[in-house]
């Protein structure tokens, strides 16, 4: 059974990106069949994958084909490592950006493509991850009508824990307007185990968000922050590291639903 | 003469509020009058001031108002220190972002609502601030319509120089839209001094933007994460620290336009 998973999170900067990578490679490693769509405009999944890169290639296409033009999913797409294949951004995504989401016809059309993109492709894979970008756009809407779960990563500071409840919100008026429920996960990202703040914020998830909150916590660690700028997972840059074993743990959360 | 700075940058979790925040205080403790406008829905700048707060107050009202029904700015105002004036969010800021910034005449017309505004109030301050979303939507659009000069936070890390020549485009493409340049300064953020990858980051900055970034480098330091939770900026919070140093340093370079 297929799984749609849509990594997200309004708040910037909280580590949505690096999960999509190295989930995304983790999975692929214990086997499973995988799709990373890319749907930031910035590309950042796509570049630090080794894939097309509007920086280097303003050309090249993605995504923005399947959601502007009604490409197929299979053929925007590419085998990036076994097992694994990117939708990458494409150089025009930022185009549906500043399309409207509004109540006209259109607009409520709009949202919509992904989920018809995914009716037609990858029906074969194990699990589709979508990387978003940190707004609430008509990109983020197609990503919520497309999933059947979210997955939130919450950076363990302040900010990160106010803007929970909010984006809660939007994903509960989402559910309202498709009528369907969309399951839940949160994984609390860049944790600094010295600072008390960092340890306040994840005991506070625990405890509003119960059974949601993935077993596994990603700690800071610069490795993370390096592997991107050569294209690498944290597998292929450094295999043996806290921030490889963290992610190989939270894919197997994730399939077992493993929560504290 | 009263400067207008944006305080942006496309790339999500860079520190924008933080700096908006700091500085906003630091430049009032050096004698200067400042607004800050909250542009964000997340209401974070409001929030780290100890202002009106969506959370808290479902029904609050703020720069909301003035974007969606005309109301003046200085009604939308709120004295939360000596010399700051305060426009918050307020609660239905959001409805903003999904308006389209297309080209319609409606479309166009709703980007100069700041502009508008800013034309009407607050004419004998010095400095107005505005701290933006993560995003390319209709509320950044408002906010580099109405400035003129745009600061742009870059956290010491590979996604986030990977993300600027994109953002820098975008001005671009505003600049030949409203046939006027907008003056740019970057400012270094969340630099982890024992990191290699960081201090590369840094010096690609200064070769690529030369005479564009300011002076003082803004250290990652955990009181600067924690003030906001109390409503803080850093001089109310921990006033003997690096932060507050620093970040009193970036404003007198702001002032002074001193670059590296
Ligand atoms: N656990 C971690 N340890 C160290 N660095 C990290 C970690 N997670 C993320 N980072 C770094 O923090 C920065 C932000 O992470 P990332 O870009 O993945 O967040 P994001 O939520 O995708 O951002 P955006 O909102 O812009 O899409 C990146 O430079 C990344 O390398
Ligand atoms: N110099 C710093 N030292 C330590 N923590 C910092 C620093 N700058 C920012 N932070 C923390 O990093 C997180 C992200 O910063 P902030 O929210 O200011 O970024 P932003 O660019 O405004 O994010 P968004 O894109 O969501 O608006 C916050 O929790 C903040 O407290
Ligand atoms: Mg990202
Ligand atoms: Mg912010």
């Amino acid at each position: 059974e297929r799984r749609i998973i849509a990594v997200m999170n309004q708040k910037g900067g909280v580590g949505k990106t690096t999960t999509a990578l190295n989930l995304a490679c983790a999975l692929t490693l214990s086997g499973h069949r995988v799709v990373a769509i890319d749907l930031d405009p910035q590309a950042h999944l796509s570049a630090s994958l080794g894939g097309p890169d509007p920086l280097r290639d303003p050309g090249c296409k993605g995504i923005d084909q399947v959601l502007i033009e009604g490409t197929s999913l299979s053929g925007a797409s590419q085998e990036v490592r076994p097992n694994l294949h990117l939708v990458a951004a494409g150089a025009r995504l930022g185009e549906m950006e500043s399309l409207s989401s509004g109540r006209s016809r259109d607009g409520a059309q709009r949202g919509f493509r992904l989920r018809d993109a995914l009716d037609r492709s990858f029906k074969s894979v194990d699990v589709v991850l979508i990387d978003c970008p940190p707004s609430s756009s008509l990109l983020a809407m197609n990503a919520l009508f497309a999933a059947q779960e979210v997955l939130i990563p919450v950076s363990s500071d302040y900010l990160s824990l106010h803007a929970l409840s909010r984006f809660m919100a939007v994903i509960q008026h989402v559910e309202g307007a498709i009528k369907r429920n969309i399951t839940r996960w949160l994984v609390v990202t860049r944790l600094h185990e010295r600072r008390r703040l960092a340890r306040e914020v994840r005991s506070k998830l625990m405890e509003y968000f119960q059974g949601q909150v993935l077993m596994t916590t990603i700690h800071e660690t610069v490795a993370l922050a390096e592997s991107p700028s050569f294209g690498q997972s944290i597998f292929e840059y450094r295999n043996a590291s806290r921030g490889a074993d963290e992610y190989r743990a939270l894919a197997d959360d994730l399939l077992v639903w493993r929560t504290c």
